[in-house]
């Protein structure tokens, strides 16, 4: 039996040895294994990705090719298997996208390219690879992070959809203006009993969750930002398709309720640094719908106030709420049909899509900037409660 | 270790789809 020596940090070089036939029982217990809600609570953010570069590093520094080869397919191949099998959980998705990202960055940050080196210390230069170049494996692993993203987006999505309806457009928090009923409407929320227990509340809860989740997996600032982002337009385009098929949802007092809800939206974006992730422009078309719905809508100075206004939705969409607004007291008048063609003809030139309902399945393309970690491979422990002991520190 | 000299060897990798056929040590696991 070898006697385990404690030995000092810096004798170590940030390699992890392993015997190939040890490699399926590594992508099993890392990978395929390995509950983000379990242990994985208290590993430090990207740990598996680093222990599988410095798996990845040992097989390089022997200059053993198949090795290398074979560590990188089990590994794409463990990711892509776990995500089939819980692609639906969202806290596996997240982790697995963090890993993902942290290990194409260990990838870069290692490849002894110069470009990727400028943060590098002096001791993180001498751990670039020695043997090999991986830059077509990097791709590979740029779009099975592409991939996972996509299913990231999907599995948030389906979690928040529910609510947004609920939340943005029925559910009435502001006293005084809730009181006052469009005329002659009924009530729809009262036939859908689920739908009605959502809250703005419970989006800006679903969100810390989102957030939170993914500054535990570690996920990179730019990456949440992202993430963040999608999730936004979703709202914005989910939001204003309701309300672009609901008359009861244009009145004055929804058009305040729904800026109200708005700046709450914002309110949670700069709580969370989020400002700068173009979150918030992407509600810009329900932004300028719920002002539609408030402004006068009567003379000619109002019709090109309306238009300069409205730049960021469709002539279709101005349109469509013209129509469909509706007064909530007598003190108020339904939208004359010559007002409406007014705006139609001061919109004529507009060169747009005819399209009414906002594309809901839209996702922005995703980027993966570059985010080299200060961490220093030599001083990385693997817990036992990973139960890769058949690993061995070099 | 000294610095690397030599020039790092290319990996050939194949496409995230080809990768499914490379199953190489993936074990089914127990139902």
């Amino acid at each position: 039996h070898p006697v385990n020596i404690p030995r000092k940090e810096k004798d170590f070089q940030g390699m992890l040895e392993y015997k190939k036939e040890d490699e399926s029982k590594l992508v099993k217990n890392l990978i395929l294994e390995l509950k983000p809600r379990g242990v994985a609570v208290n590993l430090i953010p990207g740990l598996p990705a680093y222990i599988l570069f410095m798996c990845l590093r040992h097989a390089d520094y022997i200059n053993d090719d198949q090795k290398v080869r074979t560590l990188l397919t089990s590994t794409i191949n463990g990711i892509k298997k776990i995500l089939k099998k819980r692609g639906d959980d969202y806290e596996t998705v997240s982790f697995w996208l963090s890993n993902t990202c942290r290990f194409l960055h260990c990838l870069k940050q290692y490849s002894g390219e110069e470009s990727f080196m400028k943060h590098n210390t002096p001791r993180q230069n001498e751990h670039c690879l020695s043997n090999f170049d991986l830059a077509e494996y990097r791709q590979v692993l740029s779009d099975l992070a592409i991939q996972i993203y996509q299913q990231l987006v999907k599995v948030m999505e389906n979690i928040l959809q529910p609510m947004i309806v609920s939340g943005m457009l029925e559910h009435e928090t502001i006293q005084g203006v809730s009181g006052v009923k469009p005329t002659g409407l009924r009530k729809r929320t009262s036939s859908i009993a689920d739908e009605g227990t959502y809250t703005l509340d419970s989006i800006l809860r679903q969100l810390n969750s989102f957030h939170s989740t993914m500054c535990q997996h570690g996920t990179d600032p730019e990456l949440i930002k992202q993430v963040i982002k999608q999730m936004f337009y979703i709202i914005g385009a989910v939001t204003l398709n309701n309300l672009l098929l609901r008359k009861d949802m244009c009145s004055w007092s929804k058009g305040m309720q729904i800026r109200y809800n708005v700046s709450q939206l914002e309110e949670w974006l700069r709580d969370k640094n989020l400002m700068t992730s173009g979150a918030k422009e992407t509600l810009e078309p329900l932004i300028q719908a719920a002002q539609l719905l408030q402004v006068k809508k009567k003379t000619d100075e109002d019709a090109e106030a309306i238009c300069s206004m409205c730049n960021a939705l469709s002539t279709a969409q101005i349109v469509k709420v013209l129509n469909l607004y509706t007064p909530v007291n007598e003190f108020e008048e339904r939208v004359s049909v010559s007002f409406i063609r007014t705006i139609q003809i001061r919109l004529r030139d507009r060169k747009e899509s005819p399209q009414l309902l906002m594309d809901t399945k839209n996702i922005y393309p995703v980027t993966f900037p570059f985010n080299p970690s200060s961490l220093a491979l030599e001083t990385i422990q693997i817990p036992s409660s990973l139960n890769l002991l058949f690993l061995t520190r070099v | 270790r000294p610095p690397q000299q030599r020039p790092r060897v290319l990996l050939k990798a194949p496409t995230l789809a080809e990768m499914d056929e490379l199953n190489i040590s993936e074990e089914e696991e127990s139902p």
